[in-house]
């Protein structure tokens, strides 16, 4: 565990007064090492290095603690700090319907969440309609209708010649219409280097003005979370995460890099492929599994 | 990128180490490769960033299942499909890293060098996984063994190999459910889905292919190790490499399991698969 290396490398300081810097850096090279190896993105294990050194630096070496487990419990804290605070709820329109757009990279795992978020609220007394836009994967139209069978929603669709915008506007006078309080937007896969699919979804955010557009990030993801992050926090704008697969065994330090570089909150975490396997994020948990 | 630093220095040694890393190549392959590196510039004495970067490439192509002298100028496509038998390709790994895109791709390949090909849909578990497979199977022009939604992956793979026989068809590509590699009764019916295979056709699969995603981290190399444990597997796909992570992962598992790097998808149209090659790929990866 990253306590005992750290142990391992501070274990000659019992009985000294304080953490001197040669001490920290020290320790701190473990911690770099475990969070690379939990893939956050190298720019933010960096940065985070340095924040966590300014706050070890001249610490009281406590009774209670080791001077590897006071290390350890700044590097925590400053992890559940970093990836909790704000509010991770769901922001509602004044007037319904509330619009959610869901976006990211292929295979994250957009179309199972949107059918597991719009159960989660119909748990809840909600009404959802849910949208499929994506009109390019073979099937898609299909995957999400065949969600929305299962959990007794209604999908909103116009095959794959509309085009995504006409679709999110029929959506949207439909939900209207049957007083559906929540509209879930599925959209295709893109990669944020696909100029064309990134304006076609600047165009529809622009047009739906939704209250919130979660990226769906994949845990396994590797450095490339902080480009993945930063472009669509920049080109679209994101106002929270949905991480997913993380009943796997992935360490989840795309939860750090893409919290750092966008400042959104990841609200809520995939744990499974069923509709019923989604759950409201839990930062102290999350820096558990990146610490090891 | 080396032009910023044209002598080996301490600056150069961390701008290697960086790329590596943020390619995803992992700490533990980066220390190796670059105290191999520390060791032969010490040895050859040398004192600039170009010969330096030639050495690089050269350990990773190594890597790469390679080395420098016996890699090829013109990729040789490195599929296991020979005449005269039914092949059996099986497509395997965790969830949404392109396994139904790259059956068509592979489908779409091989029917162009003259093959006929046909596909078993054994994903019988996810939403309009079959429906998914099905659309493919019409554009490609092939045929797709198929049951119901919750029926047994293995009794699929079975009739598709009855079916193959029975039409002489020269492959068989089994496209399975994502199932992530920590889950014990997921990779039980992996097994089991091999099983049905080794039994009915000789040799078979003769091809059981890791699709991995380029975007993905670490955790890659527990995919590849765990479904080398239970499917042996004989190479890797490395899709979406037509983003901007640079699949650096790759290098891991070769240096761990000896894994070829077999292709790599580089978009969603059956054309965008190619052969991999180390060279193009590591000079994407040193940009
Ligand atoms: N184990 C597990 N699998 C998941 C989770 N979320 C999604 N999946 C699976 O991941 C795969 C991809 O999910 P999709 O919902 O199709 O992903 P997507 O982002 O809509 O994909 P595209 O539309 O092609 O971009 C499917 O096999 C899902 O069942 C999760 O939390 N855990
Ligand atoms: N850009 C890009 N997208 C790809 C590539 N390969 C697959 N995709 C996309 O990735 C998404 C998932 O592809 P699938 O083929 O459904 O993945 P899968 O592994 O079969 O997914 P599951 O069966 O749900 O586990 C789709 O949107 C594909 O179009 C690739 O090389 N490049
Ligand atoms: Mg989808
Ligand atoms: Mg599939």
């Amino acid at each position: 565990s990253l306590t005992e290396r750290i142990q391992g490398v501070l274990n000659k300081l019992r009985g000294r007064g304080k953490l001197t810097e040669a001490d920290v850096n020290d320790a701190l090279r473990e911690v770099r090492r475990a969070l690379l190896e939990a893939d956050v993105s190298l720019a933010v294990v960096k940065e985070f290095i340095n924040q966590v050194k300014t706050r070890a630096i001249g610490e009281e070496l406590w009774k209670s603690l080791t001077p590897g487990q006071l290390v350890v419990k700044h590097v925590r804290d400053c992890l559940v700090e970093l990836m909790g605070g704000t509010q991770a709820d769901l922001e509602l329109a004044d007037s319904p319907p509330t619009v959610i757009l869901m976006v990211g990279l292929h295979g994250a795992g957009k179309t199972t969440s949107t059918g597991k978020l719009a159960l989660f609220m119909k748990n809840r007394g909600f009404k959802p309609l849910l949208a499929a836009t994506d009109i390019y994967r073979p099937a898609a139209i299909k995957q999400l209708e065949v969600l929305g069978n299962q959990l007794g929603i209604p999908v909103y669709q116009l095959g794959e010649n509309a085009s995504p915008l006409n679709i999110c506007r029929g959506a949207y006078k439909q939900a209207k219409e049957n007083g559906n309080d929540v509209l879930l937007i599925d959209t295709a896969g893109r990669l944020h280097v696909e100029k064309e699919l990134m304006d076609e979804l600047k165009i529809a955010k622009e047009e739906m003005k939704p209250q919130e557009v979660l990226l769906v990030v994949d845990a396994m993801t590797g450095q490339d979370a902080v480009n993945i992050a930063s472009q669509f926090s920049e080109q679209i704008g994101i106002t929270g995460v949905v991480m997913t697969k993380l009943d796997g065994d992935a360490r989840g330090g795309a939860a750090l890099s893409v919290r750092q570089v966008t400042g959104a909150p990841i609200k809520y975490i995939g744990i499974g492929e069923k509709s019923s396997a989604l759950e409201p994020f839990h930062p102290d948990r999350m820096a558990s599994r990146i610490l090891g | 990128l080396f032009k910023m630093h044209g002598k080996v220095d301490e600056a150069l040694w961390e701008e290697l180490e960086d790329i590596l890393i943020t390619s995803d190549v992992g700490t533990a392959a980066t220390e190796k490769i670059i105290d191999q590196l520390r060791e032969i510039v010490k040895e050859k004495k040398l004192t600039t960033a170009e010969p330096l970067l030639e050495e690089m490439r050269t350990i990773l192509g190594a890597v790469l299942n390679y080395d420098g002298a016996d890699v090829p100028e013109e990729p040789v496509d490195p599929l296991n499909v020979e005449p005269g038998r039914l092949n059996v390709i099986l497509m395997v790994g965790v969830n949404g890293t392109g396994k139904t895109t790259s059956t068509a791709k592979l489908t779409h390949r091989l029917k162009s060098k003259g093959h006929k090909v046909i596909l078993a849909a054994a994903d019988t578990f996810r939403a309009a996984a079959i429906d998914q497979l099905l659309v493919w199977g019409t554009r490609l022009g092939v045929d797709v063994i198929h049951q119901n939604e919750g029926s047994d992956p293995a009794a699929v793979v079975f009739d598709a190999v009855n079916a193959a026989k029975a039409r002489k068809a020269d492959v068989l590509i089994v496209d399975t459910a994502g199932r992530l590699h920590s889950k014990v009764n997921l990779m039980e019916e992996l097994r089991k889905i091999r099983r049905v295979l080794t039994r009915e056709i000789p040799d078979a699969p003769h091809e059981t292919l890791l699709v991995l995603d380029a975007t993905t981290g670490q955790n890659a190399v527990n995919q590849a190790r765990t479904f080398n444990e239970v499917a042996n597997l004989t190479g890797l796909v490395l899709a979406k490499l037509d983003g901007t992570a640079k699949g650096g992962i790759v290098v891991a598992i070769s240096q761990e399991f000896q894994i070829p790097v077999k292709y790599i998808g580089l978009g969603e149209k059956i054309e965008d698969l190619q052969v991999f090659h180390p060279k193009p790929f590591l000079s994407a990866l040193f940009g």
